[in-house]
């Protein structure tokens, strides 16, 4: 553990906490991709299978049950309780066209050939696209709420801060993790074009609103 | 690079 990937874990966990506080106080989930979100629910039910095979720490463990139950309960609110607010005409991204290349990638590029490393592999693959939807649908509406900019800019915090973790623990630990790197380096990249709105535009009290 | 499966991170 070294302070760039307690910092990510920290900006993962408050990007879950806000887009969950957000629904629930809002008492609607409008403008969030619920593909989205069930790409993420599919990311760590597939990568945590772990959480029954072996034991990392109790921080490890303590996360990833927070992450997949804080996952399972924003499906809940999207597809269940607040339904009715549920922008489904807007969150029209066809997530068939990541499933295939993902799946395909995660059977040809692997540490491994075996099923719950194929998983994990799959799920790293996964959860570097699984933001489309969602940047997708912004793109569409042309605006997002300013709390869900704050929700973005922390999950696209978490992936390039452990950009930096993995530059220190090849240093420090001559640890490197290639299938998580590249996936990694493609996930913060998605992100780029948003952190450049959310500082030129949030961060100065203005709404992100999309040029026409 | 990784024997079995040991990942440790999120």
């Amino acid at each position: 553990m070294n302070i760039f990937r307690l910092l990510g874990d920290v900006s993962h966990l408050l990007a879950i906490i806000i887009l969950l506080l957000k629904i629930w106080k809002t008492r609607s989930c409008a403008g969030i991709s619920g593909k989205s979100q069930l790409l993420f629910a599919l990311t760590y039910t597939t990568r945590y299978l772990d959480l029954v095979t072996n034991f990392v720490s109790v921080y490890n463990t303590f996360m990833k049950v927070v992450f997949l139950a804080a996952s399972y309960a924003t499906i809940w609110l999207i597809y269940m309780k607040f339904r009715a607010t549920y922008d489904q005409n807007h969150d029209t991204f066809r997530i068939e066209f990541l499933l295939l290349p993902v799946t395909i990638l995660s059977l040809v590029a692997n540490h491994e050939f075996t099923l719950i490393e194929i998983l994990w592999t799959w799920s790293i693959y996964l959860e570097a696209v699984a933001i489309l939807p969602q940047l997708f649908m912004v793109s569409k509406t042309g605006e997002a709420e300013s709390i869900t900019s704050h929700y973005l800019f922390a999950l696209g915090s978490y992936r390039g801060l452990y950009i930096l973790n993995w530059i220190y623990r090849y240093y420090m630990e001559s640890y490197y993790d290639l299938i998580a790197i590249f996936a990694g380096i493609l996930q913060t990249v998605l992100y780029c074009d948003f952190f450049y709105l959310y500082i030129t535009k949030v961060l100065r009290g203005q709404r992100l609103q999309l040029p026409a | 690079i990784l024997q079995s499966f040991k990942h440790d991170e999120l």
